[in-house]
């Protein structure tokens, strides 16, 4: 009598669970702009037997946005998922692994991020600044005033701007530029920089020392600019303990992304 | 000679008694939602 066919994995499995964890840690592993991504919801799994101990597995993942840039070295445990009202932003994720006794690893993954639609914000909260686009005039002024406020204050190595994370504006009651920005350190001191600017090239990227920064810049009806950056100090990667690690499965190296 | 029964029919006849307080497993897929859906 043939074996019955297996029965089919649910999303919220605890199988479904550790290889939706695993390409998530997959997908962040493999970003190099914009930020972390949590796990949200598994919206389907599919799984093809390949043999004894061996499947195929297909996840379409819904992901949400973390605040923690792709660049800092927090655990994704402890990164806080961006809220509703400020604007959350989506990734939706194809996802195949492998899966040899118990052992997962990604074949590939596809992702595209979207953020929440302006009308779902303005209907639950009419008064929050919504996003703006990263090359909005607006928002490129903001960001080069305010790391040029930044390098004319700190004592420490010249930034440069290795890409804008995020970027709100608000027109009413006043006129406010909010913004997120990813930097790294250059070769020169801030002082040497004010000598010649064009010699402080970013330091290589084993050495690099990357940073974050956020800054308010108001407009309207008063002038003001705040900034805050913070520097990752030197990256050394963070050795690689699973989130919620099961017994009977391990998480090798990441697969070979053939996206 | 093969009758076509009437679908209500075979519907009553087909159709399980279900044990008292019998309560259908929650659909596989999708799975919960751990933050909030967009």
């Amino acid at each position: 009598v043939p074996a019955a066919p297996p029965t089919p994995l649910g999303c919220d499995d605890p199988e479904s669970e550790a290889a939706a964890e695993a390409a998530v840690n997959y997908i962040n592993g493999h970003s190099h702009h914009g930020y972390k991504f949590a796990f949200n919801r598994i919206e389907d799994i599919r799984v093809v037997p390949q043999g004894p101990s061996k499947d195929i597995i297909f996840l379409e993942l819904d992901l949400l946005e973390t605040t923690c840039h792709i660049l800092s070295p927090t655990p994704l445990a402890n990164c806080t998922v961006r809220s509703f009202t400020e604007h959350a932003v989506e990734g939706d994720c194809d996802v195949k692994l492998q899966r040899v006794d118990g052992t997962l690893s990604v074949l590939a993954s596809k992702c595209h991020s979207h953020a929440d639609s302006s009308e779902d914000i303005i209907k639950v909260c009419p008064e929050c600044p919504l996003l703006a686009s990263l090359n909005n005039t607006e928002v490129l002024e903001a960001v080069s005033a305010a790391l040029n406020d930044y390098n004319s204050k700190t004592t420490d190595s010249y930034l440069r701007l290795l890409e804008i994370g995020r970027a709100k504006i608000q027109y009413h009651p006043a006129h406010v530029v909010v913004i997120e920005f990813a930097v790294g350190a250059t070769n020169c001191s801030a002082e040497d920089a004010k000598a010649d600017v064009k010699a402080c090239q970013l330091l290589p990227k084993h050495q690099s020392n990357f940073g974050f920064c956020t800054a308010v810049m108001v407009k309207s009806p008063s002038q003001d600019l705040k900034v805050d950056c913070q520097l990752y100090g030197h990256q050394v990667p963070a050795p690689y303990i699973p989130l919620l690690s099961r017994p009977g499965v391990t998480y090798p190296y990441p697969g070979q992304d053939t996206s | 000679p093969v009758t076509k029964r009437a679908v209500a029919e075979a519907a009553q006849h087909d159709k399980v008694p279900r044990p008292v307080g019998f309560v259908p497993p929650p659909p596989p897929c999708p799975g919960k939602i751990r933050y909030f859906d967009i």
